[in-house]
């Protein structure tokens, strides 16, 4: 299958990225 | 001795991988000239890194384009994977600028980096953001004009998505009709 993610899922890491 | 989960450190992959390119017009250069690479990125954490950092496109000065198209896809009609193909065409007022074109360019690289089109996302190549000063446009460009299935499966999701009223509609153009129109609008292929 594909890796398909939903909107709200990848708008919860819109501001997560800073902090890895 | 802390253990720390594998879902804090390892990011989470695409299953593609995207490039996003900037048009800037300035009329001394070939247009080829005026394209450029910004990055590449395949994981979700690297999407955003790369989308926090750069200008909303309502902040660009009119003429300039954001295209973003899976690796080793020029955004341009020529490439061998848009030749065939064509486009999902939103067209914005004046006033949309303010009220709905940075929402929707989002929505557009989310529905393109999430694969919501299902099996379909094979046929997208990428999407485009045009900022004019008589009007903004947004696409997604797909590999194929003749793929009616695809093409009205990935119309209507994207419709949806970008919450454009049911009696509202968009078309899709092929490219070779928009390279070789005669006035100012290309003829639909298919309309939702």
């Amino acid at each position: 299958g594909k890796r398909q993610y939903n909107r709200d899922f990848l708008l919860g890491f819109q501001f997560m990225a800073a902090c890895t | 001795q802390e253990i720390v989960s594998p879902e804090s450190y390892i990011k989470h992959p695409l299953q593609n991988k995207w490039s996003l390119w900037f048009f800037k017009n300035d009329k001394t250069k070939t247009w080829q000239a005026n394209l450029c690479l910004i990055s590449t990125f395949d994981t979700v954490e690297d999407f955003w890194a790369l989308y926090n950092h750069i200008q909303l496109s309502s902040n660009l000065i009119s003429g300039c384009d954001y295209s973003l198209f899976k690796d080793g896809i020029e955004p341009m009609w020529e490439d061998e994977r848009n030749k065939r193909g064509g486009r999902w065409l939103i067209t914005l007022s004046k006033q949309q600028r303010r009220q709905d074109l940075d929402r929707f360019w989002l929505e557009t690289l989310l529905c393109l980096v999430g694969e919501t089109f299902d099996d379909y996302s094979d046929e997208v190549c990428g999407a485009v953001v045009n900022i004019r000063s008589k009007g903004d446009k947004i696409a997604i460009w797909t590999a194929d004009f003749d793929n009616r299935e695809a093409i009205t499966h990935i119309g209507r999701v994207y419709k949806e998505r970008l919450g454009i009223p049911i009696k509202m509609t968009i078309g899709y153009q092929s490219h070779s009709d928009t390279a070789t129109k005669s006035g100012s609008t290309t003829k639909n292929k298919f309309v939702v």
